[in-house]
């Protein structure tokens, strides 16, 4: 990666940065996050996952992590996932996670700063970075502070969502952050007793816009009731579905 | 309301201002605040909507909004939509609607005070002010600067949705802001084909939430395709599902 001048801690040697961004909350975002790093990690590789989403963070609870991480004079250590995982997020310093985070923009940027330059990530092929919703201060401070090598964009079906991740999209653009690929998420719904498929919200048209912004298409990702509920479970490193997508990073 | 000192501009006489909030992005914040607009139009009210998500503003597009507001000496005047109720958003201000507003907190504060100060919304019932996901900047002024009765929480089933949305609701405690009660959307959906009401997201525990927090539980919105199909058309007015919620303000 062109880490040149953007060195995080001395102590670290991060192959690839890629951020997972969409503007739009809600999307599954941080979900995706999550497989691809399980996808990732299960390939061999040696992940990470930063948690940039400050006031919002879901990535500890997606891998049932409760344990605080060591807080040492050398630097903060991450805490590992039942996989490996190596994961940092401000939920993990809350002594309860439904505790709120009522900060205003330079201290979540200052929050981000830290989770690159103080914790001690080691050698790591990938660190992938959770964005929250929004083209403020967290993306704007990630795609700053991290020698990012690209971002991969989350949306969903709706109309809406998509006009709100092309933001994102053009956000990227003008920072010059190269653009990986576009997951569509909640594509469809298999119904658990009549089994067809199901868009309960309406077909997306995720490949016109992969193709409008020349964008590789990652593929598409069910609504699984199996997903949310693994998530909510704490066993998201047992969610399968990221097979379905071509991971080409 | 309580606004002394907590003025508008001086041509406005809003008697009650009301935020929706969630801190999770996707449950369907925007979607809830126009149905609540809607129905309290509907009642004969005089609504207007500020739409205080500045970096991911969607209330324009459900309600198929494309003109500009008119910005005069005295002050902006807001867009009306089909059925009366006056709309202010940052995505009414930009050239394209998927244009991105890359700006950092004390910038995005400042456009909310403007949207408070300077939008001339006249003799208002009710102003609903739809918030961003997070806890941070806009959620923050709009608590400090907007004289606020108080706020509905909207939720949809997940436990980790659970989990952001209560930051969310004890930051309105921590912040004095009564919380005039929950609403879980996207609560089940009725297959098409067979007719049987699924659950693609589980069973919500928003009633335990309600209970737990002392919240009036408002009721449930099902997850219907024309909900999200009409409010990509622009017709967010001709949802009716906010008959299901009670809603007492
Ligand atoms: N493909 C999916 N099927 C079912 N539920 C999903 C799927 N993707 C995400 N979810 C659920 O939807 C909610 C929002 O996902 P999340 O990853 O938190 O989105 P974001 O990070 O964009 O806000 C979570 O409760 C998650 O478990
Ligand atoms: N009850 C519902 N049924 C179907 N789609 C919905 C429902 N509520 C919201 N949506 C859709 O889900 C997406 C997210 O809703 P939105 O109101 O933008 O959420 P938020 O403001 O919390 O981010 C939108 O595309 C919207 O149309
Ligand atoms: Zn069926």
């Amino acid at each position: 990666s062109c880490s040149e001048g953007k060195n995080g801690h001395q102590l670290n040697e991060v192959k690839h940065v890629l951020a997972v961004m969409s503007g739009k909350g809600g999307v599954g975002k941080s979900t995706v996050a999550a497989l691809l790093a399980v996808a990732l990690q299960k390939k061999g590789y040696q992940v990470g996952i930063l948690d940039a989403d400050i006031t919002g963070p879901s990535i500890p609870k997606l891998f049932g992590l409760k344990k605080a991480p060591d807080v040492t004079e050398l630097g903060i250590f991450p805490v590992k996932s039942k996989t490996g995982i190596a994961i940092m997020s401000i939920n993990l310093l809350l002594e309860h996670e439904d505790d709120p985070v009522i900060w205003r923009g330079p201290v979540i940027a200052g929050v981000i700063k830290q989770f690159w330059e103080e914790v001690i990530w080691g050698n790591l092929d990938y660190l992938i970075v959770d964005l929250p919703p929004g083209t403020g201060d967290a993306p704007l401070t990630v795609m700053q502070v991290l020698p990012l090598d690209g971002a991969v964009i989350v949306t969903s079906p709706q109309d809406l969502a998509g006009m709100v991740v092309k933001k994102a999209i053009k956000m990227a653009q003008k920072m010059e952050v190269p653009l990986l690929g576009i997951v569509e998420n909640m594509s469809y719904f298999e119904c658990p007793d009549c089994g067809k498929n199901l868009y309960p919200f309406g077909k997306g048209k995720t490949k016109l816009m992969a193709q409008e912004f020349a964008l590789p298409f990652m593929g598409v990702l069910p609504l699984e009731t199996s997903t949310s509920s693994l998530g909510d479970q704490g066993k998201i490193e047992e969610v399968t579905s990221y097979e379905l997508l071509k991971v080409n990073l």
